[in-house]
């Protein structure tokens, strides 16, 4: 027996908004630990690793582990029929081949289940070994979406170059070129309207932007988004989960022919 | 002119 119940529906509304523009369909692996996802898109150029730990759940209960490969489609239809402040449960028996989703509205006068077939879907999974990474952003989560929209006008790549005294961030195309550059915040009243730097060395690396728009579809769920980079390996970033976990994507860089 | 490269080149399928 799965069972994992959250009182705010409206996290898991934004999980699946947060992924669904990159994977048609997922696997949630469920343990004792808690939900764990991870998915190329079809093109293998990015990686969605999301996690939910047990413990952020208001109940989790899971005997046995399961993996539930899901359409996020029809999740995406299923997670429409819930208001915000709905609490949400989502159930399943050991080797069921559905899941079902419990909205309760917070006076409990109305309740609905709705059932959703899994599918079976072949699966890789990716080790990816642990980096100590050359420099590590921390910046406000809506001032980086901001930044991956108006320079994708410019052109399919984004340039990201990070040093001691900040990040900018580089687009060039047929209308022209644009460079957004952010210092390190001096002092840090609110830690997430800071942007913060720390490097070991400088990095400059080459992203498609169409991709790092597709990661800001997380905004939503947090203030904050940590960008970490070496030398040509895949651009890691990563958006708190509340108190609950995180989702992270990596992004293989551009590199010269 | 870059290219764009895989995640397979990067990680390993386990």
């Amino acid at each position: 027996m799965f069972e994992a119940r959250l009182v705010q529906s409206s996290i898991l509304k934004k999980v699946l908004e947060a992924i669904k523009d990159l994977l048609n369909e997922a696997t949630f692996d469920c343990s004792d630990s808690g939900i764990q996802l991870q998915a190329m898109d079809n093109s293998h150029v990015s990686l969605v690793s999301m996690n939910l730990r047990s413990d952020g759940f208001d109940k989790y209960r899971c005997d046995r582990n399961i993996s539930m490969g899901m359409n996020l489609g029809s999740m995406t239809k299923i997670l429409k029929c819930a208001a915000n402040e709905d609490v949400v449960t989502m159930k399943a028996q050991d080797n069921a081949d559905t899941v079902t989703f419990v909205f309760e509205s917070p006076n409990q006068e109305k309740v609905s289940d709705y059932e959703m077939k899994l599918m079976n879907l072949d699966q890789e999974h990716l080790g990816i070994p642990e980096t100590e990474y050359a420099c590590v952003v921390r910046l406000p989560a809506g001032e980086f979406a901001r930044i991956c929209r108006d320079l994708s006008q410019f052109g399919e790549s984004v340039v990201i170059s990070c040093t001691k005294e900040g990040v900018k961030f580089s687009s060039a195309g047929d209308i022209g070129s644009a460079n957004i550059k952010l210092a390190q915040t001096s002092n840090v009243d609110k830690e997430e309207l800071a942007v913060t730097v720390e490097m070991q060395e400088p990095v400059t690396l080459t992203f498609a932007s169409r991709y790092l728009n597709s990661f800001t579809k997380a905004t939503s769920l947090s203030n904050v988004v940590q960008l970490s980079m070496s030398p040509d390996v895949p651009l890691v970033v990563e958006y708190r989960i509340g108190e609950i976990g995180h989702i992270r994507y990596y992004l293989a860089p551009k590199i010269e022919d | 002119r870059k290219s764009q490269m895989s995640l397979d080149s990067y990680f390993k399928v386990i």
